[in-house]
């Protein structure tokens, strides 16, 4: 069971100016943030239940908190995973999303199982490649597109052997 | 050499060939262009002087001098160019760097600045802005917004509620930036969005800046009991700045519907995918 409670209490102690302006100690502003982490722990469950419900079905979902250092361990290992993207706003919006992954190609594909245009994009300031493509999804809603990493062929010493011909 | 740009539908941004920091941004549909400046600078932080013993700290901003020092007279740059986003990476020192992004079908610049950890081995304290100097003829104006609502019109030296004797010329012209700040001649507007709240000013006709990251060394005596030094080796923070380039007139609903969607940015959350139904049967 998720449940909110705790994050809602730290959104409330963390309205005393000293949490709101900075003008707290170090290891009370320290403390601050342990409190929100705390709090997220049990929200993000209580996500993973909405989501699932919404969505039909079970999965294990996972918050990639470091997506602004392109760290997240589950883009970056897996060679197949969806991508839920919610809206909170009350209109469409179109959005391009930017996940590290390890090196490779990918096919992206949107909820109506069409392949959408990606690309993976070495950056200078980052070990990880990352992987963008756009999304769009609805005002108040979510989209799920799926992600798989496309084999990719190297060019052998010898080129492989030809499939045995199948004459039908 | 060819100069250093990116470009999408609508808008196009050029580099300086000789420093790498922006110069220019152009919006292509309706023929504007705006000489724009951006490099980061940084404030010594005041100890206390003959005029007040007022240490820069965590409740109070104090610079020692009016004049920011440079973070560095140029950067390094790296362009990335792709299908779906053009970028340039700038590294203006090894404490502080930045990308210029810009998506295909966006109006606006993205700005995605890495600061710290800020070094004080020369025992100085040190406030850093990320600055926007353009020849827009503000006439000593600016416009910073309310908890991204109501936005105020901001008077270099004034306040409107009395007769002001300043004698901060810098921390004195210091506002809150919750969402938004902008600057105009009346005919073009630059609008720089914020992803958090920073403070903010226009110190000179045509200039922007807002602060994104500081660590002093000496307590401002207002009560905390200790200096803004972060612990160990400090701290490195990443945020973003979404520059609008506009004209006065439309630019309200480019920056409103802008800052709504960066408010309310939509969340990403991953899974393996082809988990059990969750309804039975």
């Amino acid at each position: 069971y998720g449940d909110s409670a705790h994050l809602n209490e730290a959104m409330a102690v963390l309205q005393h100016h000293d949490a709101v302006s900075g003008t707290s100690k170090q290891h009370v502003a320290d403390d601050y943030a342990r409190q929100l982490a705390a709090g997220w722990g049990p929200c993000e469950v209580l996500l993973s239940n909405a989501l699932a419900k919404l969505s039909g079905s079970k999965e294990s979902f996972s918050f990639c908190h470091f997506l602004n250092i392109s760290v997240c361990p589950l883009s970056q290992t897996s060679a197949h995973f969806q991508v839920t993207i919610y809206n909170p706003l009350g209109r469409k919006v179109d959005w391009m999303v930017r996940l590290p992954v390890s090196e490779g190609l990918f096919l992206v594909k949107d909820p109506s199982n069409k392949t959408v245009l990606s690309k993976v994009v070495e950056l200078p300031s980052s070990d990880n490649p990352e992987l963008l493509f756009p999304a769009s999804v609805p005002a108040l809603g979510f989209s799920i597109y799926s992600v798989t990493q496309v084999p990719v062929w190297r060019p052998q010493a010898r080129p492989p052997k030809p499939w045995p011909q199948k004459f039908g | 050499p060819s100069v250093l740009s990116i470009k999408n539908e609508y808008l196009q941004a050029t580099f300086h060939p000789d420093t790498g920091f922006l110069r220019t941004i152009e919006v292509l549909d309706r023929k504007l262009v705006l000489p724009v400046s951006q490099a980061f600078f940084w404030y010594n932080a005041s100890t206390g002087d003959k005029q007040s013993d007022q240490a820069s700290g965590a409740y109070i901003f104090r610079p020692s001098r009016e004049k920011p020092f440079p973070v560095s007279h140029w950067a390094q740059t790296h362009l990335v160019k792709t299908a779906l986003v053009q970028e340039v990476h700038q590294k203006f020192s090894a404490w502080c760097s930045q990308v210029v992004r810009l998506y295909p079908g966006q109006r606006h610049l993205e700005l995605e600045w890495t600061v710290g950890p800020i070094p004080v081995g020369d025992k100085w304290g040190k406030e850093i802005i990320s600055r926007f100097d353009t020849p827009l003829k503000t006439l000593g104006s600016f416009y910073t917004d309310s908890n991204g609502r109501e936005v105020l019109k901001r008077r270099r030296d004034y306040r409107p509620s009395w007769e002001l004797n300043q004698t901060e010329p810098v921390a004195g012209n210091y506002y809150p930036v919750n969402s938004r700040i902008y600057i105009t001649d009346g005919k073009t507007q630059l609008t720089v969005l914020t992803d958090r709240s920073q403070g903010g000013s226009s110190l000179r006709d045509g200039s922007l800046e807002l602060m994104v990251h500081r660590r002093l060394l000496k307590d401002d005596a207002r009560g905390v009991g200790e200096p803004l030094l972060e612990s160990k080796s400090g701290v490195w923070v990443r945020g973003r700045h979404l520059v609008l380039l506009d004209t006065a007139c439309d630019a309200a609903a480019g920056h409103r519907l802008l800052a709504e969607k960066e408010l309310l940015a939509p969340q990403v959350v991953l899974a393996p995918g082809g988990g059990p139904s969750y309804h039975f049967g």
